[in-house]
């Protein structure tokens, strides 16, 4: 089994304002492969909550449209997860 | 991934067993390894019991029940390291091992993390194949048999939180429910140990009615996020699951809470979100540092305060 990467793929942390916009999350996760990191699992997302996914470069942009077209508060917490795993071993060896 | 075991590093699988047998060699007056069970892919359980009497109140801690929330592991090999090395050496540790023992299983989900390691870091869930479905792995921290019909949790397989086709369905939750219901007369606090989001958490996830001693939880809550924050101001959230985050079923926290061990807790370590899963070793010490003392002051209320 070869060894999955993640080049370029990015965190978004997003913050529902109300439940319309919750909707747009779950929405959102039935059309993207969206990892969540918080809560658990899109059916935990609701309203003033902040959510935390993984997502692949190729969906961030048209999810990115969407949160902007809906005028959603978000940030992007990794720009590239996989330069962040390689830099999580950040101590030498002994 | 070479070199030996570090407390200031993360370790493969290969390198915990190495490190839970030298620690046995180390101190076999105070560390003894018991092997519980067996995972999926047969690796092995194992639990290491801190302390020197059978006889003792304990407490049990796992550790790596998510496989990518490498901070877990982490503490509890820390836990171990701190709890030997400062016996006889630091008042409360001390007072702590003379009177109580402690079970800690320092990887609950063996075959997801070493998946996490050698195929794919973001892996949650344990390896076990599902039956008429081509995705893999049940969360086991929704596998527990506690509101197991109350509010059936996602009953998909490719979902990342599926609980299993019944509960303690897993290899890996039986061996630990068994182990808890065989040492019950003498367990008198759970704690389990996730991230992120530096929250203290306490029963129940499965409804928003309040346990019976909330009080006591929440004070205990209350001040080991205090403690915490005396190192770094650390800042850490507390209160029961269902209310704080949101409602869970099949948890391990509410089902040892419901099978009689009334003071249970999880951690959910650093960080908030800046690294998330992918904390940063560099960050290891000083999470686990101040977790310590939290844990410390928990033992000693434990100890304090029950029979």
């Amino acid at each position: 089994v070869v060894p999955v990467f993640f080049d370029r793929d990015k965190v978004f942390r997003v913050k529902p304002q109300d439940e319309k916009q919750a909707n747009i999350i779950k929405d959102l996760a039935k059309t993207n492969e969206l990892d969540f990191w918080y809560p658990d699992a899109t059916h935990h997302v609701a309203a003033n909550m902040t959510v935390d996914f993984r997502i692949s470069e190729k969906e961030s942009k048209s999810v990115q449209s969407v949160l902007d077209q809906n005028k959603m508060h978000y940030e992007i917490l990794i720009h590239d997860l996989q330069e962040e795993i390689e830099k999580q071993f950040d101590v030498e060896e002994d | 991934i070479s070199g030996r075991h570090s407390y200031a590093k993360y370790n493969n699988w290969d390198k915990i067993v190495a490190w839970t047998e030298k620690m046995v060699n180390k101190c076999p007056e105070m560390v003894s390894r018991i092997k519980i069970g067996s995972t999926v892919e047969d690796n092995p359980l194992y639990v290491l019991k801190i302390g020197k009497d059978e006889r003792r109140k304990a407490i049990f801690m796992d550790c790596g029940i998510h496989a990518r929330e490498w901070i877990s592991p982490a503490f509890c090999q820390w836990f171990v390291y701190q709890a030997t090395k400062s016996y006889g050496k630091n008042k409360i540790m001390t007072k702590l091992l003379d009177r109580m023992n402690f079970y800690v299983l320092p990887v609950f989900n063996v075959d997801g993390y070493i998946w996490s390691w050698t195929q794919n870091r973001m892996w949650r869930k344990n390896r076990s194949k599902n039956k008429n479905s081509s995705c893999i792995g049940t969360d086991l921290n929704r596998n527990f048999d506690v509101s197991w019909n109350s509010s059936p949790g996602t009953n998909n397989p490719c979902s990342d939180i599926y609980r299993g086709p019944a509960p303690e369905s897993e290899k890996e939750t039986k061996a630990v429910t068994d182990f808890i219901r065989r040492h019950l007369k003498s367990i008198k606090a759970y704690i389990t140990f996730h991230s992120y989001s530096q929250m203290l958490l306490f029963p129940y996830g499965y409804t928003t009615k309040l346990p019976p001693n909330y009080e006591d939880l929440n004070k205990v809550a209350k001040i080991g996020t205090d403690v915490i924050s005396t190192r770094y101001e650390t800042r850490y959230i507390y209160g029961p699951i269902a209310s704080k985050i949101y409602p869970t079923t099949g948890s391990s926290l509410d089902w040892a809470y419901d099978l009689g061990i009334k003071h249970t807790f999880a951690f959910e370590l650093r960080d908030k979100g800046k690294f998330g899963f992918l904390l940063p070793e560099s960050l290891i010490k000083p999470t686990c540092k101040e977790t310590m003392l939290a844990v410390k002051f928990i033992a000693k209320y434990i100890l304090k305060h029950t029979s």
